[in-house]
């Protein structure tokens, strides 16, 4: 393949090749190129660095960049492990992998635990599950009365905190999710199974051979 | 009335939890 000169992609900081970006995740190669083709749109959207910034992430899913919204930005620090602001084409592969449906349960408990650890104590308190729901409610038309957010929060500890010592740890999660595996239905997003057919130009770009792809 | 949801359920139905909206170029 590979016939079109992608020389461009050097200008993306973050690049990384994706044969080795295909080995280290449940992406083919041809999918961590078609991949690129999302990450190239998404990241000229605003300011063409090759970045994806918070603004440009929000507008990917929201059409609004002004939108703030607490889980968005969540999602945006977990996807930016180096902590920059920004997330580079490795970051992108790497975090979307954990959405794969073929990924393991096991790595999607693990993230799914710390996007809901707000303050990354190794905890999901009480205060940050409240926090969460009266975002949930601010962004909704959901009208509930505190008596019944507390409630709510009740009824949640009850089931998920076994220990009873006000915060939910890793294996209360583990536990807790087994019994409501509805849960993790937002860690799979099944269009990635179709990302080369979502995005096929990137077989124009593709600088790796078929029999690699 | 007895609240049948858990504070997780209601919370991962948040828009800004649904990366579907990454895909739609």
């Amino acid at each position: 393949m590979g016939c079109v000169s992608s020389k461009g992609r050097r200008q993306f900081p973050g690049y990384e090749d994706p044969v080795f970006l295909a080995s280290q995740t449940t992406f083919s190669v041809s999918e961590v190129e078609a991949l690129f083709e999302l990450f190239k749109s998404i990241s000229s959207s605003v300011i063409d660095d090759g970045l994806i910034n918070k603004e440009e992430f929000l507008l990917a899913l929201f059409k609004n960049r002004k939108k703030e919204n607490l889980f968005a930005s969540r999602i945006f620090d977990l996807f930016d492990v180096k902590h920059r602001g920004v997330i580079d084409f490795g970051d992108f592969v790497r975090a979307l992998h954990i959405f794969h449906p073929n990924t393991s349960m096991e790595d999607k408990i693990n993230f799914s635990f710390r996007l809901y650890d707000l303050d990354n104590t190794g905890f999901i308190e009480r205060e940050e599950v409240k926090q969460m729901l009266l975002a949930l409610l601010g962004e909704s038309e959901m009208k509930l009365a505190d008596e019944t957010v507390e409630a709510i929060l009740d009824k949640t500890f009850l089931e998920a905190d076994t220990n009873q010592d006000g915060k939910i740890d890793m294996s209360e999660w583990q536990y807790f999710v087994s019994k409501n595996p509805s849960l993790l239905r937002i860690m799979t997003l099944p269009y990635l199974r179709d990302i080369t057919t979502a995005f096929p130009s990137f077989v124009f770009y593709s600088e790796v051979d078929e029999a690699a792809a | 009335k007895p609240v049948s949801m858990n504070a997780f359920e209601l919370i991962s139905r948040s828009p800004g939890f649904s990366l579907e909206n990454l895909f739609e170029r």
